[in-house]
């Protein structure tokens, strides 16, 4: 189903973008996350 | 009916906080987007949020991260990354807002992440700051507003299609009529025979109130329709050639199997949800038995002699109780009208020379639920069902509960199933663009 993909969660690298420029940080998010 | 005023966006963030109540959980209600994932939202989820505390012109969007403090329903009380304890610009947003991202939806979409401006001094180094707070933390899927709204399109009943539903004017009968609207799954129905333009009715589309093109017939209810449409419905039943229009009966829920395969008997008494009178259980007998387990049930002391106020519940109804349910349960049982002195079963079994009818032939299954005396929701009058009214649970009997519509009196209240699909959490109305009736506050007399 449509939120079969938001029921699984695993730890990503998630792209923070600030006036101090990108970096990346280790959050738990859903499966589908890019 | 509760009229209010519709079209009126009411603002549940300060009315929660100032009542201090709890919301059912979006998970406690399996006719809505995103239950079945739902526990997975908890306090301490982190989103991107756009950031209104700035000293930046206010042509330039720009947004900051926000961490869920509170979940009401869909509602969430958010706290800006930064302010630590400080609850003082804590704000309320919904959790399916469009305006609600996951955390990295900036960095995707080229926005940018600036800290308001009453804690942009708080650090220095704002970029370790996020590192240390973000590290092992949890955010919302991504695209999450858009994903409830896909959830909906799933249903098979669309605008244009044609359904029986009940007769408002006369409950014993149905009626032809054709969805006009959906709104979260909750369908606008024209009757088709009906010599007004805005002759509807609203109900939600897994509502035992409708029924697929040709099911009066097939069950043997009583219709009220053109000859022309009773004929062609013949066809439909037998050959299973409806007709692109049509709803057809995979487009609705099936009903369970009644219990031990027993069955009815016309005469028997049982008490009943009043469907005239929400807030009441009734007396009743089963006035006729229809086919594929339905019946015809009648509220003693209040049937017309035309058996116009019959209604339709299937076996399995959670809105039909064996004989001694209220006593058992504490409840108040509205006696037949004119019925003197306090209401005896045995003796009123004796004196209608009828039996009541059996307890094994009652569904008794009792979901896990989650409802709570006290908890608030969004609830659907339906005296007048295009009214969805600001309410609390305040009983819950097994799988029974009593929504109260806050601020107007308790014989406004309305028993309904905890699965019945015209109760939403907190929060829906704002993410169907639903109006949402407010309570009722009381004006004080006017003296200019």
């Amino acid at each position: 189903g449509l939120s079969d993909s938001v029921k699984k969660w695993e730890q990503k690298q998630v792209q923070i973008k600030t006036l101090e420029g990108e970096f990346s940080v280790t959050m738990w998010a859903s499966e589908d996350q890019s | 009916s509760l009229r209010g005023e519709t079209g009126r966006v009411f603002d549940w963030g300060p009315y929660l906080m100032t009542s201090q109540a709890s919301a059912v959980s979006v998970s406690c209600f399996k006719h809505v987007p995103m239950h079945d994932c739902w526990e997975q939202m908890v306090e301490g989820v982190l989103v991107e949020v756009p950031n209104t505390d700035l000293d930046i012109g206010k042509d330039v969007k720009v947004y900051w991260i926000a961490t869920v403090v509170k979940i009401c329903g869909y509602k969430i009380l958010l706290r800006y990354e930064g302010f630590g304890s400080d609850s003082s610009k804590d704000f309320w947003s919904n959790l399916l807002s469009e305006d609600v991202h996951n955390v990295g939806w900036c960095a995707t979409y080229g926005r940018i992440l600036a800290p308001p401006k009453s804690i942009k001094d708080k650090h220095s180094d704002w970029k370790e700051f996020l590192i240390k707070r973000l590290t092992g933390t949890r955010t919302i899927p991504p695209h999450f507003h858009a994903k409830a709204l896909e959830w909906l399109d799933g249903h098979k009943l669309k605008s244009g299609m044609q359904l029986e539903v009940v007769n408002k004017m006369c409950v014993s009968a149905m009626r032809l009529a054709v969805i006009k609207d959906i709104i979260g799954g909750r369908l606008r129905l024209n009757y088709l025979d009906s010599k007004e333009e805005n002759d509807e009715f609203w109900c939600h589309m897994t509502s035992p109130l409708i029924h697929p093109v040709g099911w009066s017939q097939t069950v043997g209810h009583k219709l009220h329709a053109s000859q022309e449409y009773i004929n062609s419905c013949l066809s439909k039943i037998t050959m299973q050639k409806y007709g692109t229009i049509d709803a057809t009966p995979d487009m609705f829920p099936k009903c369970k199997d009644p219990p031990h395969g027993l069955t009815f008997q016309v005469g028997m008494k049982l008490e009943a949800i009043d469907p005239l009178n929400l807030s009441a259980i009734c007396i009743a007998t089963v006035m006729k038995v229809l086919r594929n387990n339905y019946l015809m049930i009648g509220i003693d002391g209040s049937m017309a002699e035309n058996g116009s106020d019959w209604f339709c519940y299937h076996t399995t109804s959670p809105c039909i109780f064996p004989v001694g349910f209220c006593k058992i349960n504490n409840l108040e049982l509205t006696p037949p009208r004119g019925t003197k002195g306090p209401f005896k079963w045995l003796d009123y079994l004796k004196q209608t020379r009828s039996v009541a009818a059996p307890v094994k032939l009652f569904d008794k299954d009792i979901p896990k639920h989650g409802f709570r005396p006290g908890m608030k929701v969004e609830a659907v009058d339906l005296m007048e069902p295009r009214l969805i009214c600001v309410a609390t649970v305040t009983k819950v009997i097994g799988r029974l509960l009593r929504i109260h519509f806050d601020g107007w009196e308790n014989n406004y209240d309305q028993w309904i199933d905890c699965q019945s699909p015209d109760i939403y959490p907190v929060g829906w109305c704002e993410v169907m663009k639903h109006s949402l009736e407010g309570p009722r506050t009381r004006l004080e007399t006017y003296q200019p």
